[in-house]
């Protein structure tokens, strides 16, 4: 049986405002040890994602807001998906994670493919 | 079977050196869409380490030289390295690639969660 994205996702994930500063958004960032920033409306409602990555370019280009790097069309996943479904999509747009959303486009979680690659290798 | 190491490891990917500027590191990971660069010696050995993380890190804390964020101490993988070593390797110091490295330490690929995630998940 193949697992869901629900069994292989985490929940407490932060989520940040299009207004944050982009130096808070990096140590948010870099406090949490992670590379993936989902960002929200004032209803929690997904309107985007940054990476680190994405402050990389911001580095590269001189760019100083949120606004300015942030990815607005989102690929997302759901709690119910099979994991090959998210595979697919990380490798067709070469990304690493999704956000995990519900019907009304809240975030519920993220799944990336650290969780995945740790799930599917038992350790020896 | 499990696969090792030499199947599943990207061979193409770019090195810099310690003195490389800051911004140039940003673009390369930019230009070339990756997360992870190697940091070698004038004799091409690995001597650490370089993330978009890093990079984000150099935003949230003002840091200007490659040699302030880089890593030193680099978890690496051999070529004939099961995948399951490689992977408890990434769950044990929360890291997403390795470089692969022979037995001089020179950098002959590199091994990230995002390989190995799909290689294990057969697309439906
Ligand atoms: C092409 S990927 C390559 C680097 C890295 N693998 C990553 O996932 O960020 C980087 C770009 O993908 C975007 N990105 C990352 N996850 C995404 C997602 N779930 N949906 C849409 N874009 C995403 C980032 O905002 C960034 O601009
Ligand atoms: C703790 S990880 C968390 C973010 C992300 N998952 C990643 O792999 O970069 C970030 C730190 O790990 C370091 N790092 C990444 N890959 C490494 C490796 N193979 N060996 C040692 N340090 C590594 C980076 O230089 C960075 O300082």
């Amino acid at each position: 049986r193949e697992p869901r994205v629900f069994e292989v996702m985490r929940r407490d994930i932060p989520t940040i405002r299009s207004d944050e500063d982009l130096r808070n958004t990096a140590r948010i960032l870099i406090e949490r040890g992670i590379d993936h920033l989902p960002v929200v409306d004032d209803r929690g409602r997904l309107i985007g994602i940054v990476t680190s990555w994405d402050l990389a370019r911001a580095l590269a280009y001189g760019k100083m807001r949120l606004e300015d790097i942030m990815t607005r069309h989102v690929i997302t996943a759901t709690p119910y998906e099979p994991i090959h479904s998210v595979v697919a999509k990380m490798e067709r747009y070469n990304i690493s994670g999704l956000p995990v959303v519900d019907e009304e486009n809240r975030v519920l979680g993220l799944v990336t493919a650290d969780d995945i690659s740790r799930r599917y290798v038992v350790r020896g």
